[in-house]
């Protein structure tokens, strides 16, 4: 039956080493090891898997011409990311105790795309010979920069709100001496120095430049040696690392409380779906292929852990750090790497076979 | 020497750029950086490096003035600007220049 | 800006942890930690770290405290506990706290 | 004979490349050159070292069964680890001029395992094809706990007795108003945390995030294609390393006084026999391989260069650092490299063709 | 605690051997070094380290000395036979030293 | 005919992956990307590439018995490092607006090699397929030092003549009363602390040393599995930094005025072409491969970026450190990377088929 079919392959994809490494840093952290990963080494790290994933990309768009057919899952991928803000916004940020601007930020970190996450899923998509384009991976600016702009704005609207609603109060009880209403606070976000910060930050600016040069030039020999080969080793290190940061974090998630623990853990899963939808959708209108729509999935279910804390700090610097850090790092990432991987390739493979 | 002030400025790694402006349009003739971490009132790594690694995450930025009211007032425009929301803390100490190119 | 007193602690990086604890449980605000190398009296590479490589072996620890006793207190009981085994050096200067967020 | 091809076998180990890197690194510091090799990438270096280690033990103790036959050269490893402490103490310990601390923090360090050293061993028995088995590198943590735990509570023994001389010798005078004994110090030593202490090392973390990832998961693929292949390439830079580290400490021994230096000197080899003589004892019991018996052999020659440091600065704090840590990383382990491992290699060898 | 003096002194990272000797010349009893950045006069990264890399290219190394003398001694020194040619700033401020081994 | 041939080669070059990486590292830059390569990577890949370059070149040297022949392209190499800085002194120098000092100090990085152009020329050398002598990168030191040398020399001169004419004019009033003449300055510079300082820098030790441990030890099997095939994948990662290095320096040699970045574009073409005169007389005389060739004027073109200017801060004290870095690192050294050593291969391409 799917269920059982389902279930199997799920299991299978659990034992895979890269969740190996994930768990064995989780360990290593929560039994207090000294063992650290020089950050210069992580930095480096997730450049190599990120321009790595943009070489094969790049390399791949060159040879074939058909771009038109990214256009769909592109909007499907931004719509997604658009979603998952507001869905945060209007579930986490109405629940009790939940300050709304953290709620919007750790709604915007789930909306953003985590690099190694999707090059968890890449690995695993390779090592089952699923096949899917190529220029899949670059969905990731698609999804991730929208997210972060969206949050942005809809805290910038919600403080804006915040603060006409209190000068209003304030202004209530004057109202007899004053006739002039209280000033419309006209503080439109500028929008494009967020999309600019975004696209500036060192993991998206690694697959970019990825893409650029596997078109523009033909790296296919250094890809070859280099890049390729020691992709699937140096993932496994930084599962080690993000299994380490989790451990870590967890502590500090357990001071702003339940909800974001919870909606942590769910999230994931529900974006995931709901992208996997969307690339179903896809899959019927212009081919796109089952191993893309695990693709679009996985990088709806990742939360930012590297690229989108900076970009959130400087855009909702209101928004407590703890809460969007610790949600994405402590469970969301696992949650997205565990069981959102082995998920949605079991899911398609199931469709697959039917 | 001359008598100076030595503003010492704590806080997150991502404002440096904005401090360093602050610090040029009050006029003062340079400053000093140095990766620091520490623990304060709010106690959070907010920059998303990884705590596992082992870097600091927080800069000590220290400004030589020859008057305190210069570092008076990058100390005020500092925290007016930032220190509601980003960790950070501001201190003056006496100083005496021995030496400097521009002061 | 608040009359304070800025406690400087120079010691092995083996150590900060446990004087971490000291600085908390004589009450501080906060301190700020970076890493530092240095030659004093022992002039001993004590952990192990290769001395070809390209980083320092020690920590200066910086506590802002209210009064001179806490100061006074934090160092000797740090210089109690510690330096009779291992290398270190404390010392204290005036400062004024222009902002901070708990002080 | 006998002397004439173990001589030929052991010339023949000292042309190895990993000994040219260790010697071309006392070269480069002896110059005074500039090169570095960076902190983060040493240390990322003897983390893949050990990592690999751990999972090719990890890996190969998943397909075997039989595991009690590790028993006994377990047993004999921690009971070299100890004797090694014990004979310091009682040899260099009471040369003249030597301070006692100092002594048994020295043999504390030569009784703990340089991970380094292991790791050119294993490289040395590989391209030998020499067998030994897979759980052999596991015995590292039964030697290298036992002995920093010896040091410590020896030290702590130590330190109790002369306090208690002090003390006797002190209230001698006033015997006769103050009938009071002196006061028995109880400074009973908590072992527990100096073994946990010793387990969160860096090294060791390393070594058992492997074996666990080995045994739990299945890390064949990324083993074979990234952790197995870059090791001995590491493996030469963190010889250079070592023989740059060796040279830059060879001032702090020198202050300490030569009786370190001839200790530093004997001791590996010294070692290197006795833990010999019990393989041999498990060979003829156990079937212990020869492969193992060099391995027993090394790990007790070494001695700890940066997982034992931090540990017994922590442990016995009034031991003089440049007294242990000068002997054993300016003399110790580039004797345990470059006439440790080949001694014992070449001896198992003419044992074997006898 | 000793009433002592606090020397600091930021320059090119190409420059702490020689410094090193300086001090050690003086008498001090010892110095502290730190990796440090900042903006001067200059303003030149003068030591062809890569300015995309993500390391300080100065030095801070601050002494403490008994006497405003030797503080004055080791400024003078060190202006006199590098600050011409080198970027570099030199300060003192008062400090009253709780613990050394050796001052 | 020999200029289309030579266009064509020319061009086709001009695709390698080499230079895109280059390219894309000035593009990440002038976007003011936060992406970074850690300088601990950094360090550890210059390395990687200069042992590498030795290990190989020692292997060769090793083989073969006939060093008599390097003698004449070392003293071409000499000779070509010395004209370099005398051209710059007496060209650059005598320029309006340039300071002397700045002049003989860019003129003495030019003389000096780059590390990096170098590795990039020998990677193109071989994809092309042309043979070289093994012991040609070792000509490195023999034009990097004189070069130096000779610029802190000339530098030393005309210090000196400048004190001596200053001190002639202000003695010149007081003539009467003072019959004795200004006292010569001896300030005789001592050479062998320079050499001896270029000799310890990171970049020629790492070279030396894997020359040392090529024709001392076996280094082969080290060698073919690591340092080999991760050499031109650390490459590209070079050239990246030196592409964003390029261009975060461009704002500091706009500051000192647009006569250096004109010589910093002519003089590696220039200097390579003197280079590859000499070459070829070599070629005449000693049999000098082609291959050889471009390599001296590759190394002639190069302008060093990492080893050559901490010589030049402690050696030239006075001169602006803006003009020679800007000079060698934004303009020079793409220039020799981008056009040189495209333009020496193609042309010696064109003369091997004539
Ligand atoms: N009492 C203190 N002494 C020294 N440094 C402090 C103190 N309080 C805070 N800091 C530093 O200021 C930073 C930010 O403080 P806060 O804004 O209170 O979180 C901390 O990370 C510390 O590095
Ligand atoms: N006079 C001094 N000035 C500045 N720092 C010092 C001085 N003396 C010692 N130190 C610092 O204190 C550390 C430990 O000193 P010691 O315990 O004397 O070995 C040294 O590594 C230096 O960093
Ligand atoms: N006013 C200042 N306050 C703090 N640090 C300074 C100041 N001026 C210069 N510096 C430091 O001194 C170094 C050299 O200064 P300069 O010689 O003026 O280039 C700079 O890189 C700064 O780190």
């Amino acid at each position: 039956t799917f269920l059982s079919e389902f279930g199997a392959l799920f299991l299978d994809k659990l034992q895979s080493p890269t969740l190996g490494f994930l768990i064995g840093g989780m360990v290593v952290a929560a039994v207090n090891s000294r063992l650290q990963i020089p950050e210069a080494v992580y930095k480096f790290i997730v450049f190599m898997l990120l321009i790595k994933v943009g070489l094969s990309g790049g390399i791949a768009i060159r040879n074939t011409e058909n771009l038109v057919e990214m256009l769909l899952p592109a909007l499907f991928a931004t719509l997604t990311g658009i979603a998952i803000v507001f869905i945060g916004r209007y579930s986490l940020g109405l629940l009790p105790k939940v300050k709304m601007m953290d709620a919007i930020a750790t709604a915007g970190l789930f909306g953003a795309v985590s690099g190694s996450t999707l090059a968890a899923a890449l690995t695993l998509l390779d090592s089952e010979e699923m096949f899917y384009e190529p220029w899949a991976a670059a969905l990731y600016p698609f999804m991730d920069i929208p997210a972060l702009v969206t949050a942005i704005v809809l805290a910038s609207i919600y403080a804006t709100k915040q603060r006409q609603a209190a000068e209003a109060r304030l202004n209530q009880g004057e109202y007899f001496d004053d006739q002039q209403p209280p000033q419309p606070q006209n503080t439109r976000i500028k929008i494009w120095p967020i999309i600019q910060d975004s696209l500036q930050g060192s993991a998206l600016s690694a697959l970019l430049l990825g893409l650029g040069l596997g078109i523009l030039t033909d790296p296919t020999s250094v890809y070859d040696n280099f890049f390729n080969p020691a992709f699937r080793g140096l993932l496994s290190i930084l599962m080690l690392v993000m299994g380490m940061e989790a451990a870590a974090r967890l502590g500090e998630l357990r001071k702003v409380g339940q909800w974001y623990a919870i909606y942590a853990f769910i999230a994931p899963l529900l974006h995931g779906f709901i992208a996997f939808g969307f690339g179903m959708i896809a899959h019927q209108i212009t081919g796109f292929s089952y191993g893309g729509v695990v693709i679009l999935a996985v990088i709806a279910a990742s939360s930012s852990d590297i690229s989108g804390p900076p970009t959130l700090r400087a855009g909702i610097p209101k928004a407590n750090p703890s809460a969007y850090i610790g949600s994405s790092t402590a469970v969301g990432t696992p949650v997205a790497l565990a069981l959102g991987i082995p998920l949605y390739i079991g899911l398609a493979q199931t469709l697959m076979d039917m | 020497g001359r008598q100076a002030y030595m503003l010492v400025i704590v806080t997150e790694k991502l404002l440096l750029k904005q401090v360093a402006k602050v610090i040029d349009a009050a006029g003062a003739t340079g400053y000093t950086v140095a990766a620091a971490g520490g623990k304060g009132s709010r106690n959070v790594r907010s920059s998303g490096q990884p705590s596992v690694g082992d870097s600091f995450s927080n800069i000590k930025i220290e400004v030589l003035t020859p008057t305190k009211e210069m570092a008076t007032m990058i100390a005020n425009k500092v925290a007016a600007e930032f220190f509601e929301d980003y960790s950070g803390i501001a201190y003056v100490c006496n100083a005496e220049v021995l030496f400097a190119h521009k002061f």
